[in-house]
């Protein structure tokens, strides 16, 4: 554990709390990609089946269990609870474009071909363009509440974290690198570039997240 | 399953 790892993942853990608060009090789900949710329920259940067999920390278990509950019950609170307020005429995204690359590249690229390693990979693959139907959503209303912006900003920041992470464990962890959670880290931090600058120029300026037309 | 650094992250 290194301080990168750790902020990343407390920012990973924020982003689900900011979410949480937003549909909360606003009672309203609207803004919110239900597809994105519904991929990152696919990431980690896929990803932390190892769970119950390969023991890690305490910490990495009850995050394990948290990320997995708290992803769910967004989904209940889309589906279920605040429904009226989810608009899926806007959230159209086709999620199949990203599921099945993300299964062929998983059947490639892998540790060793067993259902948990290719599962693995597939979730980390996943992982790296689920946030896509989100953006892309806010790419189609072309603005977005403060509050969702905040939850977009904490959940890149978990990943561009998980960078100087892996840098740092490089040089203390005798040359360890982990090609595929790098290449595909990358890749997901790259997809925050755009959002990241409207950020930064607008909403932390107090201006209204808005992209130009 | 393995030890690759990726695998002990979340």
């Amino acid at each position: 554990m290194n301080i990168f790892r750790l902020l990343g993942d407390l920012s990973h853990l924020a982003s689900i709390l900011i979410l949480l608060h937003k549909i909360q009090t606003t009672r309203s789900c609207r803004g919110i990609s239900f597809k994105t949710q519904a991929l990152y329920v696919t990431v980690f259940v896929t990803r932390y089946l190892d769970i119950f067999t390969d023991w890690v920390s305490l910490y990495n278990f009850t995050m394990k269990i948290f990320f997995i509950a708290s992803t769910c019950y967004i989904l209940y609170l889309m589906k279920m609870k605040y429904r009226p307020t989810h608009d899926p005429s806007i959230d159209t995204f086709r999620v199949e474009y990203l599921l099945g690359p993300c299964a062929l590249l998983a059947l490639l690229f892998h540790y060793r071909f067993t259902v948990l390693e290719v599962l693995w990979s597939f979730s980390i693959f996943l992982e790296s363009v689920a946030i896509l139907p989100q953006l892309f959503m806010l790419q189609r209303t072309g603005e977005a509440e403060t509050i969702t912006t905040h939850y977009l900003a904490a959940l890149g920041a978990y990943r561009a974290l998980y960078i100087p992470n892996w840098i740092y464990r490089y040089f203390t962890e005798s040359g360890q690198i982990d090609p595929i959670a790098v290449t595909a880290g990358l890749v997901q931090t790259a997809l925050y570039l755009d959002f990241f600058y409207v950020y930064f120029t607008k909403v932390l300026q107090g201006q209204k997240f808005e992209l130009p037309a | 399953s393995t030890d690759s650094v990726g695998h002990d992250e979340l």
